[in-house]
């Protein structure tokens, strides 16, 4: 009776969902972007804890999240039917499945388009990094990978092999594999808070103080370490701003400047009314500065003149300057004198001109960021970027008028695969 | 339970009857390239319902085998009985699964084709209907694009893939 229980459920929810979404075949059919999941309680393992199972699967679902505009939210309350992804451990005949599991060995799981996973339990799975038997995790993502609409790739190192590969440690989803589900769902977008490029100073084993930073994209009250070098940012990410910058409000800040010169090295994040300096050696914000100031603190009292809440700024090294943006206007703040310039505010279509006329952000800029990495400043504004003309491309084209921007590109072609989690999912 | 005596479970031992039949001959390498999709495409979409049939046992097409071998050995006196003559569709297929896993492409049921055919793998087919000339081919061929030329869009078209890969007008597959 339970077997045509179940089989009554699969039937009315394989039409329910069929007729919802309009799928056809190799055409990416989830037409939201939030996904339910559940490990059924029919379908535990007889191997792994319960708690051990879902938290791998809560991973593996997150992978996917990390590189895809989908998210994931494991759903234990509603009717089994109308969860998106249902998960289950069987052997042999199993869930009133057509497909008969072969026992330890050869096939350890099933899949299928926009549906269920199987998972054979006479198959020997681990937690990640165990070092033996076939790690949950890898076949996991390998199966979700085919609810999504992946079919088996034919190439080293993607995670959509047929056969499996014994697991190295951290395996992760390469850039093919991420251009692949996102040739059918596109890539990651979305506005930012601010980006910025933390500098921070280490000291070498011989003793020697170098320098080096990182590459943060922020949004509302999470962040992502940017690894330039690499063209993603770092696994697992993101994070939440509590957990890496102690001392921020939890939900996130509008700008970071970092003033550094002869004289000075400070870091400063604002937020509404308000603005922190931050400790970058303790990684924490201030509550009290070697100057004696209290943080939080108010930018009409640390920089006069300067309306608040501001959209982003940024620390010009040029003219020792803090360029702070306000809906269409630009306010220069001179860091030495301690006021706002002479001719304070301008626009920002002045003071940033366009070089391709129309193409320009005008007001209401989302991050103004200087990058190491390329040398340059870019203004961002939803989904697009501008980069601002520099020395290197005045030298080559002497007429482009000084800070004009550059015609605009999308974040995604310079900043790659920047996706966000399910709230829940975030650390 | 399966019976195990180690804390962390590393010794778990299965029983013969819960281990999986292994490819050891033509004729369960047959049913293996059947099954996922080598002899012909499967629609495997329509298997999610409870009701859909299974794909064939391996037992049928034990038989088969053994009237092709019966056929093999029957038209060739001198031919070599230990090494009946497969059909083409068999040799076909093997030569393609030999050619996707990067083995020697020898069109023989050989060990190392042996091996590969063990391994632990995903029980959805590899080559499916319908979705060979969309999503299969559609992500291996942007994958050829990103593989052989790197400056490419991800939505290069079919016609200079082809070019690259074997210079016929036939759609690409990786």
């Amino acid at each position: 009776e339970k077997q045509r229980h179940l089989q009554t459920l699969m039937r009315k929810s394989i039409g329910r969902r069929k007729r919802s979404t309009g799928a056809s075949w190799g055409h990416a059919a989830f037409a939201k972007s939030v996904l339910t999941w559940r490990l059924i309680g029919e379908g535990y393992s007889s191997q792994l804890s319960v708690d051990e199972q879902r938290y791998i699967f809560r991973l593996a679902f997150r992978m996917w999240s990390e590189v895809s505009p989908l998210q994931f939210v494991e759903d234990l309350r509603s009717p089994p039917d109308v969860i998106d992804i249902r998960l289950g451990f069987g052997t042999g005949r199993h869930f009133g499945c057509s497909q008969r599991f072969d026992g330890a060995g050869r096939e350890f799981a099933h899949a299928w388009f926009l549906g269920d996973i199987h998972f054979d339990d006479d198959e020997h799975f681990t937690a990640p990094n165990t070092g033996s038997g076939i790690s949950l995790l890898k076949v996991a993502v390998h199966e979700i990978g085919h609810v999504l609409g992946l079919p088996h790739i034919y190439r080293s190192g993607s995670i959509m092999q047929p056969s499996y590969r014994p697991q190295d440690d951290g395996f992760e989803l390469d850039w093919l594999d991420r251009k692949a589900i996102q040739n059918l769902y596109g890539g990651c977008g979305g506005r930012f808070s601010t980006v910025f490029d933390w500098i921070r100073k280490e000291r070498t084993a011989y003793g020697e103080v170098v320098v080096r930073f990182n590459t943060y994209f922020m949004r509302d009250g999470r962040y992502w370490l940017y690894e330039n070098r690499s063209n993603r940012t770092r696994y697992g990410d993101p994070v939440s701003v509590q957990v890496g910058w102690h001392g921020l409000p939890s939900s996130g800040v509008d700008a970071y400047v970092h003033v550094w010169s002869r004289d000075t090295d400070a870091v400063y994040f604002f937020k509404g009314a308000q603005y922190w300096r931050y400790d970058s050696e303790n990684d924490q914000a201030f509550t009290e500065d070697a100057d004696g100031q209290r943080y939080p603190r108010l930018i009409s009292e640390g920089f006069p003149g300067v309306p608040s809440p501001i959209d982003t700024a940024y620390y010009d090294r040029r003219d020792a300057h803090i360029y702070f943006f306000r809906g269409s206007m630009v306010y220069m703040f001179d860091v030495k004198a301690n006021k706002l310039a002479a001719k304070s505010p301008r626009k920002m279509t002045e003071l940033f001109p366009a070089l391709t006329p129309g193409d320009h952000p005008t007001s209401n800029l989302d991050a103004a960021y200087f990058s190491y990495t390329h040398n340059a400043l870019f203004l961002l504004k939803g989904a697009s970027y501008w980069r601002v003309a520099g020395r290197r491309e005045r030298k080559t084209k002497r007429s482009l008028p000084y800070n004009s921007l550059l015609p605009s590109r999308e974040v995604q072609q310079q900043w790659f695969d920047i996706c966000d989690v399910h709230a829940g999912a975030l650390k | 339970e399966k019976p195990f005596h180690s804390r962390d479970h590393s010794d778990l031992e299965m029983s013969s009857s819960h281990l999986a039949e292994l490819i050891t001959d033509t004729g369960t390498a047959q049913h293996f390239l059947f099954k996922y999709g080598f002899m012909k495409p499967v629609n495997w979409e329509s298997t999610q319902s409870p009701d859909a049939d299974t794909l064939p046992d391996a037992d049928i097409f034990s038989e088969d085998t053994v009237s092709l071998v019966q056929e093999g050995t029957s038209s060739s006196r001198s031919g070599d009985t230990d090494h009946p003559r497969e059909s083409p569709d068999f040799v076909r297929a093997l030569l393609e699964f030999q050619r996707l896993s990067g083995l020697p492409v020898t069109g023989v049921f050989d060990d190392a084709t042996k091996v590969a055919m063990n391994k632990p793998r995903c029980g959805v087919p590899d080559k499916e209907e319908d979705q060979i000339e969309t999503s299969t081919a559609a992500v291996n061929r942007n994958e050829s694009s990103e593989l052989f030329n790197t400056t490419a869009t991800p939505q290069s078209n079919d016609t200079d893939v082809d070019v690259v890969q074997n210079g016929t007008s036939d759609k690409a597959e990786t």
